[in-house]
């Protein structure tokens, strides 16, 4: 899956998704790229994000909304981020999940659920700090 | 030297974040860039989990979910379990720009697709197919199913709901990307 969020220059925001999904899903099984607020959110007034991973899970917590409604009340993003992973790891602590956030002012940041097979999640990330795609890894949590 | 404008996209997919950037230099809107690099790896199919080709169902088939948001006036459009059509994101940009709706689904949204000009094509490969048969050969394990007849953690379908419903743990124990994801 790729999700991507944008933030351009006036402050307008975007986000969005595209999958082939799960491998073997049941004929006609839909995950959580497709659904606005899981698979990927943007507001103009409070920041982006989008998600990766066991769809079936994640669709339930509309990750990216929750992202984005921690970074209206002028979370960082990367702790929105986390506190969205860990909202789920309660439930699911074996779920297979990654999140990334940005918020208005350009900052970003990204999460993802530890497991024994998934300890460091990469990201890509372009602006003129970095004037070329660069490729950043977090740690899972 | 402004952070912003910003592109930000999950996993190492270095074109697609080159696409989007590219396009807000050359003027594009920030949905613009989304949908333009999003594009890149349903053409390039980046690491298999993206676009034709990957991740077949069941039944041996790819479809594709995508979506497209825009942050100013909130308008979202999406497709999910799109057939036999690669450019998902162009047909959400399509729900988005060209529909009050928000979702799209199964072969209704291929009919919506093909009426915005987008062309039908098989979505398999030697790469998609090959997987399937292997999946089959390994007695269709892993598997989405629980709670039903023959045993799902063992056995192919067709399956029929357990009678006596005794509560399944889900068939794949090991949870992580190996066993595929979204």
């Amino acid at each position: 899956t790729i999700g991507m969020v944008v933030i351009h220059k006036a402050g307008h925001t975007a986000a969005g998704t595209s999958t082939n999904g799960l491998k073997f899903k049941i004929h006609g099984r839909i995950g959580d790229s497709p659904i606005p607020g899981a698979g990927a959110y943007a507001d103009d007034t409070a920041g982006a994000a989008a998600a990766t991973g066991d769809g079936d899970i994640l669709m339930r917590f509309l990750p990216s909304y929750q992202a984005v409604e921690y970074m209206r009340t002028g979370e960082d993003p990367t702790i929105a981020c986390r506190k969205v992973i860990s909202r789920i790891q309660k439930y699911f602590p074996n779920f297979f999940g990654a999140v990334i956030c940005a918020n208005l002012t350009g900052s970003y940041g990204a999460a993802c659920n530890k497991l024994p097979t998934f300890t460091h999640f990469s990201f890509m990330i372009y602006n003129y700090l970095k004037n070329q795609p660069t490729e950043e890894k977090v740690s899972c949590i | 030297r402004s952070p912003l404008p910003l592109v930000l996209n999950t996993w190492p997919f270095r074109d697609a974040t080159e696409a989007a950037w590219k396009t807000l230099a050359s003027g594009g809107s920030a949905v613009d860039a989304v949908e333009n690099g999003c594009a890149v790896c349903e053409r390039e199919q980046c690491d298999g989990t993206v676009g034709f080709g990957g991740s077949p169902d069941e039944l041996g088939e790819t479809t594709l979910d995508a979506m497209i948001m825009d942050g100013t006036t909130m308008d979202v459009g999406a497709v999910g379990n799109l057939r036999r059509i690669k450019n998902a994101i162009g047909v959400a940009r399509k729900v988005l720009e060209h529909t009050t709706h928000t979702l799209l689904a199964g072969e209704s949204a291929t009919m919506f697709a093909e009426s915005m000009g987008f062309t039908k094509e098989d979505l398999s490969t030697n790469t998609s197919q090959a997987l399937h048969s292997d999946w089959l050969a390994r007695n269709c394990q892993p598997n989405c199913w629980r709670n039903v007849i023959p045993d799902a953690s063992k056995y192919c379908g067709p399956y029929k709901p357990r009678g006596i419903l005794k509560r399944d743990a889900p068939t794949y124990k090991e949870t992580g990307d190996n066993y595929g994801h979204d």
